[in-house]
C-alpha cells in the first residue's frame, strides 16, 4: 500500500 | 483512534445486535434483505483478510472476527432458523448491478496491483452500496418495523461518524484516504431519504411509513 490507505480502520 | 471512529464502531456494533435482537424476540427475519446481508460478509470476508497476515490491535482484531461471525450468524437465521419468515420475492434489487461495478472500480482505484489491495478496495466500494438493497425493499414495502428502523440508523450513524473522523485524522496526522472518504460520503448519502423519515416520524413516535 502506499500508506495513504486506512487499514487500521473497521 | 479517536472518539469519533470509537463511537462509530459502537454504532456498528448496536446495529447488529439490535438485528439479532429483532430476529429472536419477532422469531422473524421479516422486513430484512437478504441480499444485503450477503454483501455484508462478502464486504467484511474482503476487507479482513488481514487478519490472516498483519496485526494491528486487540481491539481491531476483536471487531474483525465479531462482525465476520456475526454477519455470517444473521445469514445463519435467515436462511436456516428463520427461513420461513424470510420471503425473497419482495428482496428483489439486482445485486449483480452493485458487484459488477465494485469490481471494476476496484481494478481501477484501488493502492496497489495485489489480490489484497484490490480486494481491500471492493470491500469499500462494495460497503458503500451494500444497503441498497434494503432500502430498495423499505421503499417497495412502504413501512418497516420500529426496530428494524433503529438497526438501520445505527448502521448509518456509524458511517456518518466516519466522516468527523476523517477530518480529525486530516487535521491531526494530515492522513487523508481518498478511496475510503469518497465511498463513505456515498455511503451516507444514501441514507440521507431513510434519515429525514427516521428523525421526523420514528422519533416522535409515529411508525415508519413512507408517503403514497
Amino acid at each position: 500500500g502506499s500508506g495513504q490507505s486506512s487499514k487500521d480502520e473497521l | 483512534m479517536n472518539i469519533f471512529r470509537f463511537f462509530g464502531d459502537i454504532s456498528h456494533l448496536a446495529s447488529i445486535f439490535i438485528l439479532i435482537h429483532k430476529i429472536h424476540t419477532s422469531r422473524s427475519c421479516r422486513g430484512i434483505s437478504f441480499k444485503t446481508q450477503v454483501l455484508y460478509v462478502a464486504v467484511f470476508v474482503t476487507r479482513y483478510l488481514d487478519l490472516l497476515y498483519s496485526w494491528v490491535s486487540l481491539y481491531n482484531f476483536v471487531m474483525k472476527v465479531f462482525f465476520i461471525a456475526s454477519s455470517c450468524y444473521i445469514l445463519y437465521l435467515m436462511k436456516v432458523r428463520f427461513r420461513p419468515t424470510n420471503d425473497p420475492s419482495i428482496d428483489t434489487f439486482r445485486v449483480e448491478y452493485l458487484v459488477g461495478p465494485c469490481a471494476v472500480l476496484a481494478l481501477i482505484f484501488n493502492y496497489g496491483y495485489a489480490v489484497t489491495e484490490v480486494l481491500w478496495s471492493f470491500s469499500i466500494f462494495l460497503e458503500s452500496v451494500a444497503i441498497l438493497p434494503q432500502l430498495f425493499m423499505l421503499q417497495r414495502t412502504g413501512e418497516a418495523e420500529t426496530i428494524t428502523t433503529h438497526y438501520l440508523a445505527a448502521l448509518g450513524a456509524y458511517r456518518t461518524l466516519y466522516i468527523p473522523n476523517w477530518i480529525y485524522r486530516y487535521f491531526s496526522e494530515g492522513y487523508v484516504d481518498p478511496i475510503a472518504v469518497t465511498a463513505g460520503l456515498v455511503q451516507t448519502g444514501l441514507y440521507l431519504d431513510f434519515f429525514y423519515v427516521y428523525f421526523t416520524k420514528v422519533l416522535q413516535g409515529q411508525k415508519f411509513e413512507l408517503p403514497a
